[in-house]
């Protein structure tokens, strides 16, 4: 089970479709500081169902959208799929290939798809859950959290684990 | 909930001796729990001792020594309860070249088995992927990508 | 005490917009008081605006841009309220290349008024430097000092 | 006015007499990771009188002092001595060379110099608070602390600028 496929359409500074392909093993992302580097990993875990702005170093639904600039007009939606080759099974659902979803728009409509068809949020989290993916939060580790974990009480450093449960 | 606690801990904790030495190319370090008896609650601490220095508190520690340290903590979670796919954006970035060195080699070894996606400015990381994706920021805000795989073919998208 | 605030807060202000655009090559910043009639007890805000970017909150910022931002403020309360020396500790780590080059420039024009001593990984924040002390950990768990003057002296201690 | 020698022994991982030498302008420390470079940044503030272990990433006076190895016994004092050209009189001392030192006992007990005299630690706050040197919280500028300065509230920056008037 890999993550095949990130696209991206309007997500923060990735205002034009934008195609990311991933094989197994080890991909490296580079370029300059504000070039968008970390707004992917925003990505993901916003389409991996990121209920919380702050985490997405947001406030609410509007700032995951491209905000525009004095040389392009703003965008009202934002769209990002992420496909996942399944011939492991990982995920229990009877497809080699899944897609999971979501868009959202400036109005705060935020709606989610699993092989393109819409789904609860509820739907997103159960099958994510199933595979594992749910409350990892290692999915993605940012720029500073290994160096929080260090920082933390044991009593919150304890979540990491429970969490990866 | 709490048994899981419990199962994914005593692997991690093994596994975290294991990655500690072999990031720091020695030394010593183990997670405890504060209240061994009551697993449900107990919180979790960490010892650790880099090569050739003597135990002190975590807070002694430098800068990359930390950055280490949390790096063999995070991927003994993530050997405890794998991920198909990890992104890790700039957990090098505080290392010299030897610890990075070391690292890399950490990295390699885990992505047999996970799928990682590195954002990194790290020379000797960057050596270690299969495939690069170079993101610059365009005059109109926006984010271009070019991607570069290992056989050298660019392809701008 | 308050008044002191005041004055040092308008010089501040000043400077840190002048130091945004220098070291970001452009865009704009500016602090501002959260409480303008309350000088005793009002806060200070903080609007970045890099350049070809919209201006939004500084969550959003990069990693590299609020390290950046962060410098031009603290150059800023530095200039209002000068001092005889000051001691960088890698504040240049989260920077790319070109960020560091403009940094270099500012930090050498700094450098004509107040004494650095700058702890850094950064090739071209080292070049900008008369004087290079190299540490390193012996087998003793002891630091042993290098120490390279710009004539390529070198000395050992 | 600056910085024209920094004398440490025993001072964290500083075990052996060691002599900085700084001219004006600027200088580099360079060196691998938890080689001793922010030990010297601590051995600066700690000097300049810092009561804050926690700020110096200790807990008690002992963390100051070298804590010993297998290979080499620890200490039991520690001591630090910033030489500083005092020709433009930012100090308000009539000299044109002024030294500050700081010793320590495992035993917890601190001593402070000027001069080589012996005076208590109000007598060094007092001499830097009147060269701008007291509550300059900007003397040293720590790994992080750039970056913490945004992450502040507005009410808590503003000490910021209250501590460097
Ligand atoms: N909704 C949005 N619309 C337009 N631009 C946005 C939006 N959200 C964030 N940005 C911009 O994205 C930039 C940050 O991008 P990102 O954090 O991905 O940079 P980075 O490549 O990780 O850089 P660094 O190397 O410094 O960490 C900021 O300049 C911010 O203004
Ligand atoms: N009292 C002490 N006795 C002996 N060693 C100590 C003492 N206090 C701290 N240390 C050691 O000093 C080391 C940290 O040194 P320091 O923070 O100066 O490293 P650094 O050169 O800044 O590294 P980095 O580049 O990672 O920031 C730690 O390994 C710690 O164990
Ligand atoms: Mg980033
Ligand atoms: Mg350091």
């Amino acid at each position: 089970m890999y993550l095949k496929r990130l696209e991206l359409r309007g997500f923060k500074t990735f205002a034009t479709y934008t195609d990311f392909l991933f094989d197994e093993g080890i991909t490296a992302i580079v370029g300059p500081n504000g070039s968008g580097k970390s707004n992917i990993a925003d990505a993901v875990r916003w389409v991996l169902g990121e209920q919380s702005y702050s985490v997405l170093r947001g406030k609410r639904t509007e700032d995951m959208i491209f905000a525009g600039t004095r040389r392009r007009p703003q965008m009202g939606m934002v769209e990002a799929i992420m496909t996942f080759d399944n011939t492991s099974h990982w995920l229990p659902i009877d497809f080699s290939e899944v897609t999971i979803g979501r868009r959202a728009y400036r109005s705060g409509e935020n709606r989610y798809l699993i092989n393109g068809s819409r789904v609860r949020l509820r739907d997103v989290v159960e099958l994510l859950g199933k595979a594992g993916l749910g409350h990892h939060g290692l999915v993605t580790i940012g720029q500073g959290v290994a160096d929080a974990a260090l920082s933390l009480r044991p009593d919150e450093r304890r979540v990491l684990f429970e969490e990866a449960a | 909930m709490k048994e899981e606690f419990q199962s994914v801990f005593v692997i991690a904790a093994q596994e975290f001796s294991r990655y500690f030495e072999t990031l720091f190319g020695g030394g010593q370090a183990r997670l405890t729990l504060t209240d061994p008896d009551h697993p449900a609650t107990t919180g979790v601490d960490i010892i650790a001792r880099p090569p050739g220095k003597r135990q002190q508190s975590l807070a002694l520690l430098s800068g990359g020594e930390r950055a280490l340290t949390a790096t063999a903590l995070l991927f003994a979670v993530l050997k405890a309860r794998p991920l198909p796919f990890c992104l890790l954006d700039e957990v090098d970035a505080m290392l010299d070249e030897a610890n990075v060195g070391r690292f890399r080699v950490l990295l390699e070894e885990f992505a047999k088995q996970t799928q990682f996606i590195v954002i990194t400015h790290n020379r000797q990381t960057i050596e270690a992927a299969d495939t690069i994706y170079g993101i610059s920021m365009g005059e109109q805000g926006v984010s271009n990508v070019i991607s570069l795989r290992l056989e050298g073919e660019k392809v701008s998208r």
